[in-house]
């Protein structure tokens, strides 16, 4: 048993390891083409029935969000520059 | 009292975390200020 | 019988681990898959119409909305820096990352439901590396092989 048990270890390692190599493979590089248009977001969010706010945020800001039986409440809090957020327009 | 914290530009999870505050800010008893008069509550994303 | 016993609990502390890269390498395909074709189709439309669209109508990622009904009442207080901001609605929100909108879009091809066609695989592999192309086919037929194939390495 002993041994079954060390074989299926090492075959474990082998596969957490080929899965490491993988994911270091998936690396999104930056691009100017990287964006959405406002008519996007009204395509999956009807303007007639819905307001969407879009928040731009340096990486690290930190989101909270307050325990919803209290009150609905979102907070941003950036350490790193400044905050965007504007409306999508409706039209 | 629960509060979530996400950190924006986290490279995984982040997701999930949303999902989370979703389900719990849709399915809070919280009385809405004006659930009496309309059902506001936003209709989810469409999914094209 | 404890060297036993601690091998068995080192098997079940990898097996979970693998569970969770898995799961994170499915979701990094995704979002390579959703991102990439989004970068595509940008490029497309920019060579058909000349140019990128107007500045003011496009988003860059990355980048976060929160969608409510059009009749909630948002209070917004912000920091002068803008580095601070503080939302208080007086209904339900919903938050979600660029990648669940590109998802939404359907830039992802309806992988993240184990549904899309054999034009779309073809189109969603020929955006991964060569070694990820196998994945993508399982995320295709709807095998979850995050969880796959332990049970053989665990019997």
């Amino acid at each position: 048993k002993h041994q079954v048990l060390e074989k299926e270890i090492h075959d474990l390692q082998a596969a957490e390891q080929q899965l490491d190599d993988l994911i270091q493979m998936c690396s999104l590089t930056g691009c100017t083409s990287a964006y959405v248009t406002c008519q996007d977001l009204r395509s999956i969010a009807d303007p007639s029935e819905q307001m969407v706010i879009v928040i731009k945020a340096p990486p690290e800001t930190q989101l909270q969000v307050s325990d919803p039986a209290e009150t609905f409440q979102v907070s941003l809090k950036s350490a790193q520059g400044p905050i965007d957020v504007f409306l999508c327009p409706e039209d | 009292k629960s509060r979530i914290l996400v950190s924006i530009g986290e490279s995984f999870g982040t997701s999930e975390k949303f999902q989370k505050i979703n389900q719990m800010v849709g399915s809070s008893d919280r009385q809405l200020k004006r659930s009496a008069e309309e059902s506001t509550t936003p209709k989810p994303l469409k999914r094209l | 019988a404890q060297e036993c016993q601690n091998l068995e609990m080192e098997k079940q502390r990898r097996i979970e681990r693998i569970k969770q890269k898995r799961a994170q390498l499915q979701e990094l395909l995704l979002q390579q898959i959703a991102f990439k074709n989004l970068v595509q189709r940008n490029e497309q439309n920019e060579q058909q119409n000349l140019g990128p669209p107007a500045l003011n109508s496009t988003i860059q990622l990355p980048f976060l909305i929160v969608n409510t009904s059009k009749r909630t009442i948002i209070d917004c207080s912000i920091s002068s820096d803008k580095f601070e901001y503080l939302f208080n609605f007086d209904n339900t929100f919903e938050i979600h990352d660029d990648i669940e909108v590109l998802k939404r879009m359907g830039m992802s091809f309806g992988l993240e439901a184990g549904k899309c066609s054999s034009e779309d695989l073809k189109t969603a592999k020929s955006l991964v590396p060569k070694a990820l192309e196998s994945y993508v086919s399982d995320m295709c037929t709807g095998s979850s092989w995050v969880n796959q194939g332990l049970l053989l390495s665990s019997t």
